[in-house]
């Protein structure tokens, strides 16, 4: 039996709206210790991986691990009937072949009760090894994805550089090409507009930029990403949650 | 022109 209940149903959606754009059929592993999901794009060059711990859920049980077989596209349908602060109630049987989602709007007493069928879904469970990474920044959601929104526009792939004190990110397209160099910087009012960098490695990389679009939509969840790089390695962009993240592994692209 | 390598690539399935 799943009882897993978020004191917002907001921040479910803002969870699903982080990913829904990139992979559809996903199975959610519910266990004793939260939440996990894992799933892989069509062109298979994007991981998300997602965890939901205990402390995110205003209550949560789960006396044995269940998986949720879900179509992304059908549950987002289901998470537009609720309002933001409705309290959202995910209630699963043992080995269920729907699960409920229970919308409680408690000032109005008002309750709105839906079955989601779940699909049974063959997708193999990558093993994600803990890369040590040669460089990792940590900069705010925002200029993330204006970057990304930026380049993307001039060109299908963009350069990530990073050195000692600069962030240095760039395409060279057909109508054109753009450079856009970020620095460390500590801003004592707003911690979150800070900009960190820990390098150990210079690593230069390229992105499909197309990839980086559906990355940035995990800006949903919080307001800085961390990203960790490695030459001919995955990139790691991270979203935190209050118990959890929201990761994306991207491959590289590489020279001939 | 650079190649795109797959995520499949560098992760092993379990």
């Amino acid at each position: 039996m799943l009882e897993a209940k978020f004191e917002e149903a907001s921040l479910f959606k803002r969870i699903i709206d982080g990913f829904k754009d990139c992979v559809q059929l996903v199975n959610f592993q519910c266990k004793q210790d939260g939440i996990i999901a894992q799933a892989v794009d069509d062109s298979r060059v994007l991981l998300v991986s997602l965890e939901i711990g205990v402390e995110a859920f205003q209550e949560y049980r789960c006396d044995h691990p269940i998986t949720l077989g879900i179509d992304l596209a059908s549950l987002s349908k289901i998470l537009r009937c609720g309002n933001n602060n409705d309290t959202l109630t995910l209630i699963a049987e043992d080995t269920p072949d729907s699960v409920m989602l229970l919308f409680e709007d408690t000032k109005k007493d008002r309750i709105a009760e839906f079955n989601l069928k779940l699909m049974d879904i063959d997708a193999d469970f990558l093993k994600i090894e803990e890369l040590v990474y040669e460089s990792t920044l940590n900069l705010p959601a925002t200029e993330f994805v204006r970057v990304v929104r930026e380049l993307g526009q001039l060109s299908d792939s963009l350069n990530i550089t990073v050195t000692k004190e600069t962030i240095k990110f760039a395409c060279d397209g057909d109508i054109g090409s753009g450079t856009i160099i970020l620095r460390p910087f500590i801003n004592m009012e707003n911690p979150s507009e800070s900009i960190k960098l820990e390098m150990d490695q210079p690593v230069e990389l390229t992105f499909g930029a197309k990839y980086l679009a559906d990355i940035v939509k995990g800006s949903a969840l919080s307001d800085k990403v961390a990203i960790r790089l490695s030459s001919e390695a995955p990139a790691l962009f991270q979203f935190d949650l209050k118990a959890g993240f929201l990761q994306f592994f991207l491959a590289p692209k590489f020279n001939d | 022109e650079k190649k795109q390598r797959s995520i499949a690539s560098f992760f092993s399935s379990k």
